[in-house]
Order: C-alpha cells, then structure tokens, then sequence
C-alpha cells in the first residue's frame, strides 16, 4: 500500500543523502591529501636546490673563481639564513607529515561512519521488517514498523551530519 | 612553519636571482 511505498521512498532519500554525502567527503580529502603531497614534493625539490646552490657557492669561493664575487657579495646574507632555511623547511616537512597521519587516522571514526552510512540506511529495512508493511498486519505492527523507519532514519542524518560537520572542521584546521 | 619557511625561501631566491644574473 501507500504507507509500504512511502517507508521504502523514505529509505531510499536517505540512502540517496548517505552516498552523497561520501561523495563529497571522499573528494574534500582526496583533495587535502593531494594538496599536502604536492607540497611534500616540492620541499623535497627545494632541499635539493638548496644543496646545489650551496654546493656551487663553496666551489666558487674556495677555488677562487670568475664569479667568486658575484658570491661574496652576498655571503653575509645566506650564511645568515642558509641553517634556518634548511631547519624551518624540515619543520614545515615534519608537520605535514604529522598532519597527513592526524587528517588520516583521527577521521577514521568519522569516515567510516560516513562511508557505511548509505548501506545503514538500506539496512533499515531489514531492521524493521519493512517488507510486513506490504502484508495485512495490524495497526500496531503498522506503527511500530513505522516508528522504527522514523527513528533509525532520522538518528542516521543527524549522526551523518554531525560526522560530516566534524570532518569539515578537521580539514579545516589542519 | 610552512608560512615562515616560505618567506625565507622567496628571501633566498631572490639573493640567489642576484648571483645567478651577476653569474650570467
């Protein structure tokens, strides 16, 4: 009947809403990893570069060449900030790599919860015992079945936006 | 630390822009 129908329509939003919802989250931490890897690399590009432009610099001012000049003039400057350059590039390595591990694993209760969502929310069928909604079954049945779809749908979207929220203040943060 | 690491490395590169032009 129309009630049978409905219970089931109700199901399927919300199983429809879950999937969506990992949709989105799966691509905002693809996203966040893949900007974080990206930068990885790029210091790992950088301390090369460092060590060749400093390397070149020894070179010409100890075997005393054409250019030792063009070096000497700025000597004082890069003696400066050569050590702090390679120590705040290791810092700036150390905390993304501390950041990936803490966006991978302390999101893990939220992800996993988002990620089974939609298979939740189908399993509220089965939960309870939608199917016997189809059949003659009396008025407390009917209500009970209902009550139950009600209750475990509308706890499901408030945990999935909770853990959708959550997750979203993570990335934000970090 | 990325923030500070970035300014001192444009502050490095441009010194090292120097030596490479007067390097030619």
């Amino acid at each position: 009947g129309p009630l049978y129908e409905g219970v089931k329509l109700l199901v399927a939003d919300a199983e429809f809403q879950a999937g969506l919802t990992w949709n989105e989250t799966e691509f905002q931490l693809l996203e966040a990893v893949t900007a974080m890897r990206d930068t990885q690399t790029v210091l790992d590009d950088y301390e090369t570069l460092i060590e060749e432009r400093l390397n070149a610099r020894l070179l010409a001012t100890r075997s005393k060449s054409l250019y030792q000049h063009c070096y000497l003039q700025h000597n004082y400057v890069i003696a400066n900030f050569e050590q702090e350059l390679t120590f705040k590039l290791q810092s700036c390595r150390a905390m993304l790599t501390k950041t990936l591990a803490a966006l991978q694993n302390e999101s893990n209760i939220e992800l996993n919860f988002i990620r089974g969502a939609a298979v939740e929310a189908r399993n509220v069928l089965n939960a309870c015992n939608v199917a016997e909604l189809r059949g003659q079954e009396s008025n407390r049945d009917i209500a009970g079945i209902t009550m139950c779809v009600l209750s475990r749908i509308g706890a499901l979207d408030q945990r999935l936006s909770a853990a959708s929220e959550n997750f979203l203040d993570l990335l934000a943060t970090e | 630390s990325c923030e500070e690491f970035d300014e001192l490395r444009q502050l490095f590169d441009s010194v090292y822009d120097d030596i490479s032009e007067c390097v030619g």
